[in-house]
């Protein structure tokens, strides 16, 4: 049920890889078994080109505005945003916690570093996910081996630079298959300043 | 193979494009 790829329009600019759009909802009293997370997420769409994005991007509900427990994500054509896909099984992510208002401004400078390439870490980046939750709204970034170091350290820099992060900022990793072990995405993580 | 690289200011740049609406 793969969908048909797109590719960029007469005059566009190319996008090193295609990416597609996400959206997930969940009700929170519900068990986030990875059933039920397969059957709430919903692809928006795939783009191709600088052009190709803005026109999807420009036509969603910014994150900030979203209500309730939902998510949008964007993940490299092919992969699906689930720890369990085949690109996420040995990797990880980045995690940022945003006090409320913040979200919007930073998911679109994320995602603009992501699908501009300023990551420099070769095929690692996977893709990027803010998630809108009651309290705080949380940032992440999907890489594919959460054990190559130097990957990671380069990711969290990079998070550093294109976020403009305060350098007391605390960034948290998490590995993919820490999550599955206690089905939660973001408790128990690995604290680095 | 070439990496497309885009910073921040030219993807901003392109959204005022015709193409990109």
């Amino acid at each position: 049920n793969r969908r048909k790829m797109v590719s960029p329009g007469v005059g566009e600019h190319p996008l090193q890889y295609n990416y597609t759009f996400w959206y997930s909802r969940r009700t929170p009293s519900r068990p986030a078994s990875s059933q039920s997370y397969e059957q709430n997420i919903r692809q928006i769409g795939s783009v191709a080109s600088v052009e190709q994005f803005w026109r999807l991007y420009s036509h969603l509900v910014r994150p900030g505005d979203l209500s309730g427990h939902s998510d949008f994500h964007l993940f490299k054509e092919g992969i699906k945003p689930m720890w369990e896909d085949d690109s996420n099984r040995n990797g990880g992510k980045w995690i940022i916690r945003l006090r409320k208002g913040l979200a919007s401004r930073f998911w679109e400078n994320i995602i603009l570093a992501m699908v501009g390439e300023q990551f420099m870490v070769g095929e690692e980046i996977c893709g990027a996910v803010v998630s809108i939750r009651f309290q705080e709204d949380i940032l992440s970034i999907w890489n594919r081996t959460s054990n190559d170091q130097t990957t990671t350290s380069r990711i969290r820099d990079t998070l550093r630079r294109v976020l403009n992060l305060p350098t007391n900022t605390i960034m948290e990793y998490k590995t993919h298959n820490d999550s599955l072990r206690d089905n939660s995405s973001f408790r128990n993580t690995k604290i680095s300043l | 193979g070439t990496r497309i690289i885009y910073d921040r200011k030219f993807l901003l740049g392109c959204r005022s494009s015709p193409l990109a609406k």
